[in-house]
């Protein structure tokens, strides 16, 4: 990885939370 | 042979050799998760924010979200004890966080905790200032900096307002303040490359 972001898999969790994903808020 | 992740974020420094890297990793997951959700969610709250492209917002919250947990968690670095308390719930000295690798960045979030909790900023003012470290967070890759700027700006001119009504004979906290943001900056700097020399093998 040359992006720290990326390593933590920080866009995808941005992403999830910012559409207020039914199954992750579930989580 | 023995493996630290020394991030408050965590539950504990320590590292559990028997777990492979990827189990190391998801369990730090778990960890720092819900507090990048409690940004986001806080972000969404930032009045004007939700209005910049869904990209910007994206990238805003990629390159800040780490500024703005620095502040969030500014109290788990007690100054007075030198403490650092871990999400897990147990305090460890800054020596024995030292004796695991921890150097710099450990002194440096220590110094910026110290004077930002001197600052003594209410909970109002404290959420002001996150918003504003949140949209002056690295512009690289935004698609319209220029709805950035306006609202970086209107949000500077809020919290100089609050400042000023609030403390009205110290007008040095709001410049304090604003010297906080390149402080910030070097802080995630210095994180970022430590995330990448980080390796789970």
């Amino acid at each position: 990885f040359s992006d720290p972001a990326s390593n933590l898999g920080l866009e995808d969790i941005i992403r999830k939370a910012l559409m207020g994903n039914l199954e992750e808020r579930q989580d | 042979n023995r493996l630290y992740l020394v991030c408050p974020m965590n539950i504990s420094p320590h590292v559990n050799l028997h777990k492979t890297g990827h189990e190391v990793w998801e369990e730090f997951s778990h960890c720092f998760t819900p507090a990048v959700r409690e940004v986001v969610e806080f972000a969404k709250k930032i009045p004007g924010f939700r209005d910049l492209s869904q990209h910007d917002q994206v990238s805003l919250l990629k390159a800040g979200t780490f500024e703005v947990l620095v502040v969030r968690f500014a109290s788990l670095f007690n100054v007075k004890d030198r403490t650092v308390t871990f999400l897990g719930g147990n305090k460890y000295s800054v020596e024995t966080l030292k004796a695991m690798g921890s150097g710099y960045l450990l002194n440096a979030m220590f110094d910026f905790s110290e004077k930002l909790m001197n600052l003594g900023l209410s909970e109002e003012e404290m959420s002001l200032f996150t918003a504003v470290v949140l949209v002056s967070a690295d512009r690289s890759g935004l698609e319209n900096v220029n709805s950035v700027e306006a609202l970086q700006e209107t949000l500077i001119r809020a919290l100089r307002s609050l400042i000023t009504r609030n403390h009205p004979n110290e007008s040095a906290i709001f410049t304090k303040l604003l010297l906080k943001l390149p402080d910030l900056r070097s802080l995630n700097n210095v994180h970022s490359e430590q995330l990448l020399a980080f390796k789970v093998h």
